[in-house]
């Protein structure tokens, strides 16, 4: 039953379960972190490489050279202008403050999707699966279209780009410099399983906006009483000042690192509860309460907490998660560190919800339609487009500039070798 | 519950399996072979689905024949169980009639049947 167990499978497999086990690219030559294969971590998560025989090039690093001679941090910018001999990359990006895009997040961070019509009979057809290797290879997230890290053009048609799709339009020498270091139920606890997966050389390297986003799973789980595993405000301190510390060792002077506070998920019971989920729609016999239930009690739920009919539980939860977002905002107002600029963001889903409202949307729209949990795509680009606004507003240092160049770039570079 | 996951696949593989049925107005071997159609041929995708069938599909058939849902035939087929002192998990409404004696209806449909004892949490 273990087709792992096949000897010629054998070593394959070894390598497949290493590669999820530590988060980090399947196929990666070279070992720089980058791959030129799509899934099993490949550039679907991070900048895709641009010579996996090489492992001085990759994304976000600073030029060698000023990539006279080949592209060395995979910009797609590189070589000489003939007209005065002054390469490209010096002339483009020089002075233009280039900057990567790092997410340290879990299952809503890397965009969990199910589609909704692997289980609804009345619309599967032969194209209905046709994503389902993809999907499985990319442990049913699609980082390539999320709110922070996505690079691919949006499913929903919304216009709100992605946070790296932003940084890329303001400057066009941060192309390809993304990083989607997110994993299914990760929490203040256990990314540091998987921080060593982030890649920033602090003496080569640009400087990184990293996103610290986990929303939820440290109040969330699916233990039938659920409460004595949820994080408490003195744990989380403690374990967020071990990843600052380990950002510090690691990222290029001049980094920013956001703490993202964890949001107010009763919204999910009070939106949901009564209406039908997708295997419920055919003969109305479904409903998110009776999921909720059924999923509490296999004790496979991925928020027991929020995902009750037991009001008191729902709200206790939201009061733990305000106190971790308040514990957030602390280190960030109280802590310094000599690598990064330390600042806190609310998880304002109600102000997501609002912008949706006033576009005429309903607001069960913004929620998985499978899982009944995770914000799907269309709310991680408005959180994405409020995280943008807020920092332009607030702390504009930390997009960095336009870049003049942008049109020369471009003119002579086209799409710079796309994603 | 040591084979939620398990027990959670099967009651929403069993419910596409009868949606489909219902939908296309076609028997349970026709829904379980369209779904099958379905799957790409990637990753032994499609193999693995046809394997599924060959090991479960009659009982599955028979089950549904009877008109039990996805719950009773996921409980009969060894997907779901339930543990001494724990709850009883279903996600569609109850049987009118009592679950264990619809449970033990079920088990002596399927214990005719040729098919593997079924392993735990296959």
């Amino acid at each position: 039953s273990d087709i792992c167990s096949l000897p010629f499978l054998a070593k394959i497999c070894q390598k497949i379960k290493l590669s999820i086990k530590n988060s980090m690219p399947f196929k990666d030559v070279d070992s720089d972190k980058h791959s030129v294969f799509p899934t099993l971590r490949g550039y679907h998560w991070r900048g895709r490489d641009c010579n996996d025989s090489d492992k001085t090039a990759y994304p976000g690093r600073r030029p060698d050279n000023w990539d006279v001679h080949q592209d060395s941090n995979c910009n797609g910018i590189w070589g000489v202008d003939p007209k005065d001999g002054i390469p490209y990359e010096k002339k483009f990006c020089e002075g233009s403050q280039p900057r990567g895009i790092i997410l340290l997040g879990d299952s809503a961070g890397a965009h969990f999707h199910i589609p909704p019509n692997w289980l609804t009979a009345s619309q599967m057809s032969l194209h209905s699966f046709l994503n389902l290797p993809t999907a499985l290879t990319d442990e049913l997230d699609w980082p390539q279209f999320s709110g922070v890290t996505g690079f691919l053009d949006s499913t929903s048609g919304i216009e709100e780009k992605s946070i790296y799709l932003r940084l890329r339009k303001r400057n066009h020498c941060n192309h390809r410099d993304y990083q989607n270091i997110s994993r299914n139920g990760a929490s203040s606890q256990n990314l540091r399983k998987f921080i060593e997966s982030l890649s920033r050389n602090q003496a080569l390297d640009h400087p990184a906006i990293v996103i610290y986003a986990m929303i939820g799973n440290d109040v969330c789980n699916g233990k039938s009483d659920p409460v004595p595993q949820m994080t408490t405000p003195e744990q989380l301190y403690s374990r967020v000042m071990q990843t600052l510390h380990h950002l510090n060792s690691h990222l290029p002077n001049g980094s920013h690192v956001i703490l993202y506070g964890l949001p107010d998920g009763t919204f999910l019971w009070d939106n949901l509860h009564n209406r039908y989920h997708p295997l419920g729609q055919l003969n109305k016999d479904v409903t998110y309460a009776q999921f909720f239930s059924f999923l509490s009690c296999l004790q496979v739920s991925p928020c027991h907490g929020w995902m009750s009919s037991n009001k008191t539980l729902r709200t206790l939860t939201s009061e733990r998660a305000e106190q971790l977002s308040n514990t957030l905002k602390k280190i960030a107002t109280s802590e310094k560190f000599t690598n990064f600029h330390l600042f806190y963001m609310d998880f304002a889903f109600q102000e997501i919800i609002d912008e949706w409202q006033k576009r005429g949307g309903q607001p069960w729209q913004l929620i998985e339609p499978v899982d009944g949990f995770h914000p799907n795509e269309v709310a991680s680009l408005l959180l994405a487009d409020r995280f943008w606004k807020k920092l332009q507003l607030q702390q504009p240092q930390v997009l960095g500039k336009e870049n003049p160049f942008n049109p020369q770039i471009e003119k002579v570079f086209g799409d710079q070798g796309g994603h | 519950h040591p084979n939620g996951h398990s027990c959670l696949g099967c009651v929403a593989v069993v419910s596409v399996i009868e949606q489909l049925a219902q939908v296309h107005n076609t028997s349970i071997q026709g829904s379980m072979e369209r779904l099958c159609g379905y799957l790409p041929e990637k990753l032994f995708l499609k193999t693995t689905c046809d394997l599924v069938v060959h090991m479960f599909g009659s009982d599955i058939i028979k089950l549904l024949g009877a008109h039990m849902n996805a719950d009773v035939v996921c409980h009969v087929l060894d997907f779901c169980k339930q543990d001494p002192g724990q709850p009883q998990c279903h996600l569609y409404p109850l049987p009118k009639e009592a679950w264990k004696f619809t449970l033990e209806k079920g088990r002596q449909i399927v214990k005719k049947s040729s098919s593997l004892k079924y392993p735990r949490s296959s």
